[in-house]
């Protein structure tokens, strides 16, 4: 199970543009 | 072409389309102590981008949750600061009806994006950190 911590910080992750 | 950090000062959205601009920004919020401004706005975004098809809608209100609880609920934070009273109130009421929906933090991102617009960005362009790295 996922803590919250990580549910966000994969959250967060998922919208950054990925490399140039 | 176009250096990045050139592009980067053209608008909030070219900077935070860059890994590197994102990052150079993150390191002054984190200066300022509002870092959270920027994680917010990220974690908005990536809140959206969940498909309701291809996340268990326990994995959504578990999300919806810990975004509530750690940006909209501590009154003593940045975010929460700087988001409208009504705006928390409608993300509260949807977290506690269960009521999950991909445009439930929209209106909190256009106030903390319209603050960074406003505020940060301008201070982050005029700033020895951006103007070192060019």
């Amino acid at each position: 199970i996922d803590s919250e911590d990580d549910l966000l910080q994969e959250c967060i992750s998922s919208a950054m543009p990925k490399k140039r | 072409p176009t250096p990045p950090y050139l592009k980067w000062a053209e608008s909030l959205h070219s900077l935070l389309d860059d890994q590197d601009g994102i990052h150079l920004f993150r390191t002054f919020l984190q200066q300022e102590n509002c870092a959270d401004l920027l994680d917010f706005w990220f974690a908005c975004s990536g809140f959206r981008k969940l498909e309701p098809n291809d996340s268990k809608v326990e994995k959504r209100l578990k999300l919806a949750k810990a975004i509530y609880k750690k940006y909209v609920l501590d009154s003593n934070g940045i975010v929460s600061r700087q988001i409208k009273p009504a705006t928390k109130s409608f993300i509260k009421d949807c977290v506690l009806r269960q009521q999950i929906d991909p445009a439930m933090f929209d209106q909190a991102q256009m106030e903390i994006q319209s603050m960074m617009e406003d505020n940060t960005y301008p201070v982050f362009l005029k700033s020895d950190i951006y103007l070192e790295y060019t």
